[in-house]
């Protein structure tokens, strides 16, 4: 009941709020994205477009299969490749409505889901670790 | 109560099996490591020596930085770099008598943890996947 409180919270009062999420426009160069990600020190950002639709995600694997050649990793490439061209199209989504127990159900596949307004905008990320927290946190009571 | 029997639930039951687990050693070579990464799609996996104790884990961002230069990815200088020399050393561990409850906890903060026996030896991995799955699947009877 404890439990049950929790899992009808909504997705907002958890999640991550967008100005502060590591993201890449579908345009930006590989170069850049890697760099994004290497900084940040995530493994996968979301791709946003000018209308703060989520379009993708990108992940430091998916570049790194982009460069992968016969004779090694053409690095230079990166510079000449989209964000577009090789970010994944499949976008772990969530509408800001919904409860905790929908993000529980998706995050068994999904290590965060973008939580989207009415409109489709972006309006925060949600993780596990976000999800995992609180539900450790009503065990503990 | 079905909820206090799952967290009650040792993490043998859940864990995936050590070798169902990729994992690299700490003298294999960066290149190497940068193979199995990409190849397998994980962003991160443990190292192990050739006793199966976890010395670390190795990630695709740490070895990306490591040969991260001013003018660009030293890609060459992965055949000379060993794992052991830019792995992380904070093993995410947790004992294979323990439970789900102690896994949520430690969880929070890791995506997976290695669970090892009595003689400290690698028995499998524990995932957030299967952690999730089992909390869905109890909150949903
Ligand atoms: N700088 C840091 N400080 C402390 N802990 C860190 C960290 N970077 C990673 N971690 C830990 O490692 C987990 C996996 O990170 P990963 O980057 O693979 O996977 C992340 C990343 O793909 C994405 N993500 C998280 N925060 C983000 C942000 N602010 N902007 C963009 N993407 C984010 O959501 C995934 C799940 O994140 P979650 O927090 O559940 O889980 C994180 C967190 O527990
Ligand atoms: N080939 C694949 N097929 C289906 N889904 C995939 C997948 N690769 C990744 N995923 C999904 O992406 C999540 C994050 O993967 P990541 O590689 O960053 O983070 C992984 C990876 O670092 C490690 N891991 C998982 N399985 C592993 C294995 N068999 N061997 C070595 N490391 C593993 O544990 C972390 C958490 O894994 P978890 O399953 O909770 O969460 C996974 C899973 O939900």
């Amino acid at each position: 009941n404890r439990i049950a409180e929790l899992v009808l919270r909504p997705v907002t009062s958890l999640m991550i709020r967008a100005d502060n999420v590591a993201i890449v426009s579908p345009f930006h160069t590989l170069d850049h994205a890697l760099l994004v990600l290497t900084n940040s020190g995530y493994s996968a950002i979301p791709v946003l477009d000018r209308a703060s639709v989520v379009q993708g995600t990108i992940h430091t694997n998916l570049i790194m299969n982009a460069v992968a050649g016969l004779n090694g990793y053409e690095m230079d490439s990166l510079h000449d490749q989209t964000v577009e061209s090789v970010m994944s199209r499949e976008v772990p989504r969530i509408h800001s409505g919904e409860s905790m127990l929908k993000a529980v159900e998706l995050m068994i596949n999904q290590p965060f889901l973008c939580v989207e307004d009415d409109a489709g905008k972006f309006v925060g990320l949600l993780t596990r670790k976000a999800v995992l927290g609180t539900l450790y946190r009503g065990f503990r009571e």
